[in-house]
């Protein structure tokens, strides 16, 4: 099964940006719409290793 | 890389 996460961020252009990421399932359940969260990722994988709540 | 923001989607596909 694959987990996934869309987050929206302000870009440098202030532009709305929206990208998504695979998750782990853990970091998928902890997760709700809403949360703010910090993330570390492979930006060839799209896969966000770390995610950290703010 | 690192980037904050807002979660606004969650999906799990099989």
């Amino acid at each position: 099964t694959w987990y996934g996460v869309a987050l929206s961020f302000i870009d440098t252009s202030a532009l709305e940006q929206v990208m998504t990421f695979a998750i782990r399932e853990e970091v998928y359940k902890s997760l709700r719409r809403g949360d703010i969260v910090h993330i570390t990722y492979s930006p060839n994988l799209h896969y966000a290793y770390v995610v950290e709540p703010i | 890389c690192e980037i904050t923001g807002k979660v606004i989607s969650l999906r799990a596909a099989a």
